[in-house]
């Protein structure tokens, strides 16, 4: 299920998209105990000179914006994740064992150019 | 075609969780305090952003990014010639299995879980013997104790989990697949104890066949997907 972002204003621009994937539509509810789903969400958006400018992003982003704005064959900056967090999962397997495992740099906390 | 499609993901996804199909549980078994505690410990962690080494237990306090809980898979032994004393004989089996090879055990706990710990039914005091079985054998009648009891424990009974560290046998049993023939244990009454009833052996064991729970819990290190030291990532 898709969450609608906050503001349609910078709909276009680049930003965090949040998604979150229940594990009963998979099925999954079946055999993982926690958590309920996970948060697939993703980076997407333009990096117009404008926005480079601002925190989010980096002097790379903002040298190669200024670049595309003088000669656009050069592409626009892309929208990247910036911060990640893990995520721990509780299932159990085949063979009955209870097993907690650990994902690192899994869910997107925030974009960035 | 879609659902085809999306099929194909979900296998995707479950390789990636390092599974190789979906599970399909018969009965879910009871999730132990200490999983669900640092599962939450996780989560709150991750919710704050605070950062975390995904490495280490701290709870445990060893390195180790997945953990496992086995099942007993053994049986009970009866026979009629149980020594006087002997409550119940118990042949204890955890299948190692699901851990890969490429991954480092770091932790392997036996859990004991006799019975709710409460102080109004006391029962005898026991006695555990529990010994490595080195050899196969045919499980018909009860035995003396086959090797050398490498953990000898005393305790009043109900007592709740007794925990013992069988990391060096764990890891042998990994290295040597053919050499894990599970673990005999048994659990004898010391009746030198009078309180005051006259308890009854056969229905004191009965209830605590009833009531023991075995389980190795198994943490290992995936290097992989874990630096080889506490190494930070830049």
């Amino acid at each position: 299920s898709a969450i609608p972002a906050p503001n349609a204003s910078c709909k276009n621009l680049c930003h965090r998209h949040q998604l979150f994937i229940n594990f009963r539509d998979l099925g999954w509810h079946k055999w993982i105990i926690a958590p309920k789903g996970f948060m697939a969400n993703y980076c997407h958006g333009d990096c117009p000179f404008s926005l480079t400018t601002s925190l989010n992003s980096s002097n790379y982003a903002f040298m190669q914006a200024l670049m595309h704005a003088v000669d656009p064959q050069i592409p626009q900056a892309v929208c990247i994740p910036t911060k990640l967090s893990p995520i721990s999962m509780l299932y159990q397997d085949n063979d009955d064992n209870v097993i907690l495992r650990h994902y690192e740099d899994m869910v997107v906390d925030e974009c960035g150019c | 075609a879609l659902g085809q499609t999306f099929q194909f993901q979900e296998n995707v996804f479950l390789q990636f969780l390092g599974l190789d199909k979906v599970p399909s549980p018969q009965k879910f078994q009871p999730v132990p305090y200490i999983l669900k505690k640092i599962f939450q410990d996780r989560e709150a962690a991750a919710t704050t952003g605070g950062s975390q080494d995904l490495c280490s237990i701290k709870n445990l306090g060893v390195r180790g990014n997945v953990l496992r809980l086995l099942p007993d898979q053994g049986f009970y032994l009866y026979s009629k010639d149980l020594p006087q004393a002997s409550c119940l004989q118990k042949l204890l089996y955890f299948n190692l299995a699901a851990i890969r090879d490429k991954e480092q055990l770091t932790m392997a706990q036996l859990g004991l879980d006799l019975g709710s710990n409460t102080y109004y039914n006391l029962g005898p005091e026991l006695e555990l013997a529990l010994s490595l079985v080195q050899e196969p054998r045919v499980w018909g009648q009860s035995i003396s104790t086959p090797g050398k009891p490498f953990a000898l424990q005393s305790v009043p009974w109900p007592q709740g989990v007794l925990r013992f560290n069988l990391l060096d046998v764990a890891k042998d049993w990994n290295n040597n697949p053919q050499k894990n023939l599970g673990l005999f244990l048994e659990i004898l009454v010391k009746g030198d104890r009078d309180f005051g009833v006259n308890f009854q052996l056969e229905d004191t064991c009965a209830r605590l066949r009833h009531s023991l729970h075995a389980s190795l819990l198994v943490v290992t290190l995936n290097p992989e997907q874990c630096h080889p030291s506490s190494r930070k990532r830049r």
